[in-house]
Formats: structure tokens, sequence, C-alpha cells
């Protein structure tokens, strides 16, 4: 199972967590341990990215209007901050004391709170661009909540107009994020939905049609076409439910829909 | 088009990998 649930995420952290894991490794075999180097240059290029980091952190906070994640990237953005300060600091000591165990620890500190925080910040934010991504799923489902007043042809062409652009939008969003996603159940799963989705509009809209013209020929079968419309749209709504119910799910989740 | 915030942690990433990077080396010679 992935451990990081975007490609993006995990062409960022996955090479940066191998490492550091392996340093962790590596230094708790080694029992009286060598001379370090100087790495001043090493630690200010870290801190240099992380005050950038930090910066565009709240610019984005700032320009956002996304509740929780104005509360959830600030820790992620002080953890950060204080790992870059462990790295100073023991790239200080060090200069003094190239043996000093303790600037070692700091080190290893440092390198794991940087990888805790950018993974902390970086889940923040992409659980906000899934926010995003459930409100435009949202407003595809308010649209289909008005089919009901749709009764003439006038008002079908109106209907189809509107939806139109939302639904487009919809789709491509959700084609984007499953592209995006490592777990492979996940991906089908959306994709499935957004299949069932293409597939039910052009039925929906006949759907609507047929009871439009059926409630104007005042004939009978219109009780029927209108269980037919209904049907229609219950299952296109479904299909959206379903893909907000996947949106939200991390590779985390997976042992409960085990 | 990819975000700010998504570049400078990946900036930030690979500037901790380049630390790591040379502990590492260290504690292998």
């Amino acid at each position: 199972m992935p451990v990081f649930h975007t490609k993006t995420i995990e062409s960022i952290l996955e090479p940066v967590a191998q490492q550091v894991s392996r340093l962790v490794i590596l230094h708790e075999e080694a029992e009286d341990g060598n001379a370090m180097p100087d790495l001043a240059r090493p630690v200010q290029a870290v801190k240099l990215a992380v005050d950038n980091l930090v910066r565009v952190g709240y610019e984005t906070i700032n320009s956002s209007e996304d509740a929780i994640l104005k509360q959830d990237m600030p820790p992620a953005l002080n953890r950060v901050e204080e790992a870059s300060i462990l790295l100073i600091q023991a790239s200080d000591m060090l200069r003094s004391d190239p043996f000093s165990a303790p600037a070692r620890k700091k080190l290893i500190e440092g390198s794991r709170g940087i990888l805790q925080g950018t993974s902390a910040l970086l889940l923040a934010f992409d659980e906000s661009e899934v926010r995003k991504i459930i409100r435009i799923c949202k407003n595809v489902l308010e649209y289909l909540a008005i089919t009901e007043v749709v009764e003439t042809m006038e008002d079908l062409v109106t209907f189809v107009k509107n939806l139109s652009p939302v639904l487009t939008k919809m789709t491509k969003e959700v084609d984007g994020r499953q592209k995006e996603l490592t777990h492979q159940v996940h991906r089908e799963w959306l994709e499935r939905s957004l299949e069932q989705v293409k597939q039910l509009t052009p039925i929906l809209i006949s759907g609507i049609k047929i009871y439009i013209t059926t409630k104007s020929q005042g004939g009978q079968g219109v009780a029927e076409a209108q269980t037919n419309r209904d049907y229609v749209i219950g299952k296109v709504c479904n299909e959206i439910h379903e893909m907000i119910r996947v949106l939200q799910l991390t590779t985390y989740d997976e042992e409960e829909w085990d | 088009d990819t975000p700010e915030m998504v570049k400078h942690a990946r900036i930030l990433a690979q500037a901790t990998s380049q630390l790591v990077n040379a502990l590492k080396c260290d504690a292998e010679t």
C-alpha cells in the first residue's frame, strides 16, 4: 500500500523520507561516530527554503477562505520552522565540536521535523484542494435538485445550459484528481463513478424531455415518466455522493474499507 | 499549474535531501 496518497506528495517526500530513515539507522549503528563535516552551507540552504516556504504558506493562509486550512497550516509551518532552528543549532555546535553527539541528535531531529512538518503542510494543502473539488460536486447536486421544476422545453434548454459547465468542470476536476492518486482502488472507484455520470447524463436529459412531452400532451404515463426521470436523477446523485466519499479517503482509511 | 506552496515544499525537500546526503556520506565513511 502506498504511504503517500497523491503522486505529487509522494514525489516530494518519498526520496527525503527514505534518506532520513536510512540516516537514523546509520547513526544509531555508529557507536562513537566520526567527525562531522561543516554543514553550514547545506543547513543555510535548508533555512532559506524554510523561510520561503513559511512566507508562501502564510500567503496561502491569508488568501484562502478555507477555515480548516487556516487552522491546519500554522502548526505545520511552526513544525518546519522549529526543525530548521534545530538544524542551525546543530550546525553551530558542530563547528566548535565536530564529534558532538547532541549536535548529531539535533540534526536527526531537525531532518525528521522538516520531513514531518512538510508532510503535514502538504496534506493540509491537499485536503483543502479536495474540499474545492467537493464544492464543485455539491454544486452539481444543487443543480440536479432543481430538475423537478423543469416543466417546459424552454426550462430544459436553460437547465442544460446551466448544468453543462458545472458538470464539465466536475468531470475535469475529478478526473484530474483520480490521476493524481497513488491508491489504485480509489482511482478505479472514481473512474467508475465518472463513467457512470457520463453515461447517465444523456439518459437524464432524455428522461426530462419525455416527462415534459408526456405532461404537455396531458396523456397517461406522466407518473411513469416522472418516476423514470427521478430514478435517473437518483442514480446520478448517488454516483456524485460516491465520488465525494472516495475523494475524502486517504490510504489510511484502507483498513476500514477492507 | 503547480501551486507556489507545492513548489517551495519541493525545494525544501531537495535542500533537506542534500543536507542528509552530506551527513550520510560522513556516517558511511
